[in-house]
């Protein structure tokens, strides 16, 4: 791999992100997938954080132009140049520029520049990486067509990128719930969660290893996030899902990436609006709506979009009352309640949850709907609230669905 | 000297517009000496070979001109 001369990087975990226009070539939820993707790709192996703006001047701009487009470097027509990109800096610094001349496909086919694949390598130039001699580095200067799905990060462009920013943070390696050691909570004593001592701290990964899926049956299994999806319920940690389905009996396991391609593991959060057929992903302070397969365009956007306040940077957990038409989030040992008619927060909150769900004193892993009760995860735990009659009618493992 | 065919010429402004971009070659446009200019790009040539593990000849031969039309990145391969 190389950098740049006197090695420029970004100076700040959080990056900024706008794009300017799109090309005709392709559908606009497509483009945007698609550079999602491939910031996802550097995020997953370092601390790096992208937040999309959709206004004003961002970090990155990204644009596509034919010819001269206003920087020294004309565009070539179709073939030869494809893109290029700017260093980290201030002004045309960190922007990528992509050669409108060109055929911009999301498919790799021979007809057409895979534009996840040109895009993460731009980006590469952008968050301060040169060119490598590596044959199959992603920041090979030659477009090589490759299978998309469930890309990786060859070790070259990781030992880089990693040079000039170092691998994610423990915290944010995969925001998996390692709970902090947590007071005595408002369950008996026999519930009080000891704190985990340090051979059940969830494995420390490095960025080229993914932890292994624990077993359906562990003790100690927890979740980052749970949701329903038209009728099946779906179990989140790190990249891995769990399937439950009226449809087949035993539990699917699958990975995210096989069911959303451009979402990296590691939700905080999800819930289902089934009325919408949507369900809506969290993950640090971004969220994601989805249809089926489908990203609805104009994701991720930043949570505060939903009324969180700045000081708000991620969620524990969220779930929906289909009956209320309202959706619950839970931050540490609070929670907001948001109407779902107005998309809007509901006034006063957020409010303590140990005020109105008795009992479900602490910190929520996840929450789960389902036939009017809500399903608190904590841990290895789950406690089952019945909505209606605000009680705490039943503590059980987090692994009772699968059936053990 | 041998009139250079009409193709030959268009792999050699090629090469030289290549080798400009991402090579960091500056042609000396008024340099009365050609066979400076000419070691000047063969000493080009040898570097992008090296840096895609041809075979470094510092001549233009039909592997090098062949990667030397792949779509790429706009960025240098080296730099001052």
């Amino acid at each position: 791999y190389s950098t740049f001369p006197h090695s420029p990087r970004w100076k700040k975990d959080n990056v900024t992100y706008r794009i300017l226009n799109y090309t005709p070539d392709m559908l606009q939820a497509d483009v945007e997938e698609a550079i999602a993707k491939a910031f996802q790709l550097w995020s997953s192996v370092t601390p790096l954080r992208f937040t999309k703006l959709y206004s004003g001047q961002a970090d990155i701009m990204i644009s596509f132009a034919s010819g001269f487009h206003g920087d020294f470097y004309s565009f070539d027509g179709p073939g030869g140049t494809l893109a290029h990109a700017y260093p980290p800096s201030s002004g045309i610094g960190g922007d990528a520029h992509f050669d409108e001349d060109e055929n911009w496909t999301k498919f790799t086919t021979y007809n057409g520049y895979n534009l996840f694949l040109v895009a993460a390598h731009e980006l590469g130039h952008s968050l301060g990486l040169g060119h490598s001699n590596v044959f199959g580095a992603l920041m090979y200067p030659i477009y090589m067509a490759r299978d998309t799905r469930n890309y990786r990060l060859p070790q070259d462009d990781i030992d880089g990128i990693q040079a000039l920013y170092g691998p994610p943070r423990e915290s944010s390696a995969l925001p998996t719930k390692a709970f902090p050691p947590q007071e005595p909570t408002e369950m008996t004593s026999a519930e009080a969660p000891t704190e985990i001592s340090p051979h059940e701290e969830p494995t420390q990964i490095t960025p080229s290893k993914t932890p292994m899926r624990p077993k359906d049956c562990d003790p100690h299994l927890s979740f980052d996030a749970i949701t329903t999806l038209r009728g099946e319920i779906l179990f989140f940690k790190d990249i891995y899902v769990w399937r439950k389905s009226p449809y087949f009996s035993g539990i699917e396991h699958d990975t995210i990436s096989s069911f959303w391609p451009s979402l990296a593991g590691g939700f905080d959060a999800a819930y289902e609006v089934d009325k919408k057929d949507r369900v809506i992903f969290f993950k640090d302070n971004q969220y994601w709506a989805v249809s089926g397969y489908r990203i609805e365009p104009g994701f991720p956007r930043p949570i505060q979009n939903l009324g969180f306040s700045t000081s708000v940077r991620k969620i524990d957990a969220a779930v929906h009352d289909p009956n209320t038409k309202k959706t619950y989030f839970f931050v540490g040992q609070k929670y907001w309640s948001f109407n779902e008619n107005t998309q809007s927060m509901e006034r006063g909150y957020p409010r303590k949850i140990a005020a109105d769900f008795k009992g479900i004193g602490h910190r929520v892993d996840a929450a789960l709907q389902r036939n009017g009760h809500f399903y608190f995860f904590h841990g290895s735990k789950q406690y089952e609230f019945d909505i209606k009659n605000k009680k705490l009618i039943h503590i059980t493992k987090s692994y009772s669905w699968f059936n053990c | 000297f041998p009139v250079v065919p009409e193709k030959e010429k268009e792999d050699i402004q090629l090469a030289k517009q290549y080798l400009e971009n991402f090579y960091d070659f500056k042609e000396e446009k008024d340099s009365l000496f050609k066979s400076k200019n000419l070691d000047r790009m063969s000493k080009k040539i040898r570097e992008m070979q090296s840096f895609f593990g041809l075979e470094v000849t510092g001549e233009l031969n039909r592997r090098t001109l062949d990667m030397m039309k792949q779509p790429r990145c706009g960025i240098p391969d080296v730099r001052s």
